[in-house]
């Protein structure tokens, strides 16, 4: 889906 | 050893109802304090976070930290075969590859179990730091649900815009546009009909449809659903699950529409 962001661009592997 | 038993067994029924469509497995962290799950789809666009308190179990017994991971749709068709007023046991042995789910009818007369062989799963867990959203909206869940369904026929993003005034979902496609308003309610009877919407800042994001209706899946495990926003970051979709514990979805924002 163009535009769609991902989420673990947003947080941080543990 | 671990075993918990839940009297009210419909809450585990409507848990994998709601993660079922989003998630083909999982793993289950199974710890003293209770059960974490925190699973991305598989597109990695959201995440859910779900948390069962061991205060939330009749009885709950955790003797060492257990993985256990489940295919959900295996874990499904188990649950099913539940009916909503059974009591739920699940147990497992230390570092065994099965999970037993025991259902115990309210009077005792009939009593299944079922044997389900988990799978080893490497599963990336996110750090999701303490945030303060800039908006905090809750609303019903069943409006929430209703507002998502009917604008998915318009497009396939849903724009939410959170004012002072109060919260706007809008759509847009080859149809033409729709805008739901809310206002935040002034009085109401029972508190969980009630919108209210907490804002430092206002707000104003785009997210898929097609995830916030898979999110929706838990609106029978509460009554109130509780959105958090804040510029450029995942939306918080939060459903609480009596005094249990929660389910929460994090979906990435959509960027340039």
């Amino acid at each position: 889906m163009a535009g769609q962001s991902k989420i673990s661009s947003f947080f941080s592997s543990k | 050893m671990f075993e918990a038993r839940l009297v009210q067994g419909a809450l585990l029924k409507k848990v994998m109802e709601a993660i079922k469509e989003l998630l083909n497995e999982a793993s289950f962290d199974c710890a003293h304090s209770g059960i974490l799950l925190q699973a991305m789809d598989n597109s990695h666009v959201s995440l859910v976070s779900l948390n069962l308190r061991r205060e939330g179990f009749d009885k709950y017994r955790c003797d060492r930290n257990l993985v256990m991971g489940m295919n959900l749709s295996s874990m499904s068709k188990i649950l099913k075969c539940a009916s909503n007023d059974d009591i739920i046991t699940m147990k497992a042995q230390d570092n065994a590859d099965t999970v037993t789910f025991v259902f115990e009818s309210p009077k005792q007369e009939k009593i299944s179990d079922y044997e389900m062989k988990l799978t080893n799963l490497d599963q990336d867990h996110l750090g999701i730091p303490e945030t303060e959203y800039s908006c905090v909206i809750k609303l019903p869940s069943a409006e929430f649900a209703r507002i998502c369904r009917d604008l998915s026929q318009f497009g396939e993003s849903i724009v939410i815009s959170c004012t002072k005034e109060g919260v706007k979902f809008s759509a847009a496609g080859d149809i033409g546009t729709a805008n739901i308003k809310l206002a935040q309610t002034a009085t109401v009877d029972k508190e969980e009909d009630a919108v209210m919407v907490d804002m430092q800042e206002p707000v104003t994001l785009t997210f898929a449809c097609k995830y916030l209706n898979m999110f929706t899946k838990a609106t029978p495990l509460s009554p109130q659903v509780c959105l958090s926003m804040s510029p450029d970051v995942p939306l918080v979709v939060e459903y609480k699950i009596e005094d249990i514990g929660h389910i929460r979805y994090y979906l990435a924002p959509r960027i340039g529409d």
